[in-house]
């Protein structure tokens, strides 16, 4: 009988392991967890959502995304052991069970599957999507880039062959569009936390351009209270605060476009960086890379909770 | 499969915004083959340049002949990546 509990969350998978992990996760939850498929990948692999729900109908909720840059194998990690906690702490931490009694949780664990199996079987530093590029012989799009907010700025790059490669258009991306109809179609999304490493950092909007959104106060408020609780478990210090500022101009990324479409609560993660892997942290630091983000997650989802718009 | 015998990722810091400019450059002449890993934002932030073997010699002259000072973070990324693959390996066994 498979169990979760043989599961090496210390450890990295491939994504057969990880999608029956999944089906296991729900097995052993069935009264909570649900699996659903919100579209296929570029080369037609299944697009799949975790969904955490209690009951009642079209409840507002979270959507957390991890993997979209195939390559940083320690969000996917910190995903599938981050599902699990919430599966865990529910009737257990008071938090997490208030959450779950009034919102749903969308979890997407390998937000760029082509990306990701290739990374396992051709080129561990892959980070785009798999899709052709008409014209060209470079391969892939960055998903990050491909959203419609600022598309096409001068935040992302028109070189099929660059790293930031924003796409012939705004969602050309299956793995884009299928985030951005599910939810539009949900219409009750409230909060969307998207995980990427590295580089110790919690940002929100906007990247596409300088100025502050309608709710920065709020935002980076909220920010400084979850790097603070994040940096508390082993001292992990993040910096916070828009993209644009933080880092630097960057157009059609996930959290403008989820922001501008009524999302007031879109953060994206930048997980730790011990200034000696970059992205290829070995897998002895996936469990204290989870543990620590995870007060800084229940942080924002409990800030949503509490703040209903 | 794609190997990176051999690849470096140097930890950057530019001092400036002229040597911030200078990265881009470098990051975008497409024989280097260089792959930021970590953009150039700002100065005194770190940026992380992978750098294929074939380039090193190139580009750490191309740093040193603008004064940019660097420290190399990976020494080989596929000694890293058969370090991962060891792991994954084991643990599966287990």
């Amino acid at each position: 009988e498979r169990s979760t509990s043989t599961f090496d969350f210390a450890s990295y998978h491939t994504i057969e392991e990880i999608y029956d992990w999944m089906d296991v996760l729900v097995d052993d939850h069935p009264n909570l967890i649900s699996k659903i498929e919100i579209g296929r990948s570029y080369e037609n692999r299944s697009l799949y959502v975790m969904k955490f729900s209690t009951g009642g109908s079209n409840r507002p909720a979270i959507w957390l995304d991890t993997g979209i840059h195939s390559r940083e194998w320690i969000t996917q990690a910190t995903g599938v052991w981050t599902a699990n906690k919430i599966a865990e702490e529910y009737g257990q931490d008071p938090s997490v069970t208030a959450i779950l009694d009034s919102m749903d949780i969308f979890f997407e664990i390998i937000a760029n599957p082509d990306g990701f199996v290739f990374t396992h079987s051709s080129n561990r530093l892959w980070r785009k999507t798999r899709s052709i590029n008409a014209g060209s012989d470079c391969i892939g799009v960055d998903p990050n880039r491909n959203w419609d907010a600022g598309f096409g700025g001068s935040g992302s790059s028109s070189d099929p062959c660059s790293e930031i490669y924003r796409g012939p258009y705004a969602h050309s991306e299956r793995e884009v569009k299928a985030i951005v109809d599910f939810i539009h179609g949900h219409g009750n999304v409230k909060s969307v936390i998207s995980i990427h490493s590295y580089s110790q950092m919690l940002l929100f909007p906007y990247g596409y351009k300088r100025g502050p959104a309608a709710h920065h106060q709020e935002l980076n408020e909220l920010a400084k209270k979850a790097v603070s609780d994040l940096a508390a478990m082993y001292g992990t210090k993040y910096s916070y605060g828009s993209i644009a500022d933080t880092i630097y101009l960057a157009d059609g990324t996930t959290v403008d476009w989820t922001y501008d479409n009524g999302v007031k609560y879109s953060f994206t993660f930048e997980l730790r960086d011990t200034g000696r892997y970059g992205f290829l942290l070995p897998s002895t630091e996936i469990i204290p890379t989870a543990t620590e983000t995870w007060p800084a997650l229940l942080d924002i989802m409990v800030h949503v909770l509490e703040n209903p718009y | 499969e794609q190997l990176f015998v051999g690849d470096q990722v140097l930890r950057i810091t530019a001092r400036d915004e002229e040597q911030i400019a200078l990265l881009r450059v470098l990051g975008e002449r497409a024989e280097m083959q260089v792959d930021f890993w970590r953009d150039p934002t700002r100065p005194h932030h770190p940026a992380d340049l992978r750098v294929p073997f074939a380039s090193l010699q190139a580009v750490k002259f191309f740093l040193e002949s603008h004064s940019i000072s660097y420290s190399i973070m990976i020494e080989d990324v596929q000694e890293l990546l058969d370090e991962e693959k060891k792991n994954m390996t084991k643990s599966r066994r287990t």
